[in-house]
């Protein structure tokens, strides 16, 4: 069987949600 | 030329009100005119520079780019001024206590702000985030991953969750709100020299 994610596990990798990459070059 | 900035606001009392020392504070502004210039030089951070900033498109629509932006703007004047930077970026602060940082998130998802994520906004930001990712799951898979969710997040079964059963949700998966902090803020100066040398020279002009 597949396993489920939690969705919210999944929306909080967002890149959109990655605030570190307003400090990027 | 700081003080012709649209919305400066005083390094020291930015300082006083977030766990930035005025260094730092001072760093973050290096960091905040690079954002601000990035498209329009106006010294206020538009949404497409923000967006630029985060997902490296300032075409390409980002649902969770587009929520913090909207977080960010405080004043919801459609820009994000020097202030709202530093006061917005402070709950991603190793040190701003846990409880900020989880009510952040849960304003965030949130989308129609109506004190509850409910089931229809999450399977939104699920779908936003396949489609982000060029992930394609059938709509049965999402519909079983929203309810499974649900399931588990809604305690009262009401369809909806509110910030209560949210703290409890999180308190059971801590990893959902790990993106809610920045370990190198806590030594932006150190993680950021560039930008220290640029502040100091500021300094002694």
């Amino acid at each position: 069987r597949p396993v489920i994610m939690n969705a919210f596990e999944l929306i909080s990798t967002s890149q959109g949600l990655n605030l570190s990459n307003l400090f990027e070059k | 030329r700081a003080r012709q900035i649209p919305g400066y606001e005083d390094p020291a009392t930015l300082a006083s009100e977030t766990p930035f020392t005025v260094s730092e504070v001072e760093a973050l502004f290096e960091l905040f005119k690079k954002l601000s210039s990035s498209i329009i030089d106006d010294g206020l951070i538009h949404r497409e520079e923000f967006q630029l900033a985060l997902i490296r498109n300032r075409n390409k629509k980002n649902l969770f780019a587009d929520r913090v932006f909207d977080l960010f703007d405080v004043k919801r004047n459609g820009v994000i001024a020097f202030g709202e930077f530093v006061r917005s970026l402070s709950i991603f602060h190793p040190n701003t206590p846990e409880v900020d940082k989880i009510d952040f998130a849960f304003k965030l998802y949130d989308l129609r702000q109506t004190g509850f994520i409910e089931r229809e906004e999450l399977k939104e930001m699920v779908l936003a985030l396949l489609n982000e990712s060029d992930l394609v799951l059938s709509d049965d898979v999402v519909e079983t991953i929203v309810d499974k969710t649900f399931v588990d997040a809604d305690s009262k079964g009401d369809g909806k969750i509110d910030t209560e059963e949210w703290k409890e949700f999180v308190a059971r998966y801590p990893s959902l709100i790990k993106n809610m902090t920045l370990p190198y803020l806590k030594d932006i100066t150190l993680a950021f020299p560039s930008f220290v040398m640029n502040s100091e020279v500021e300094d002694s002009e």
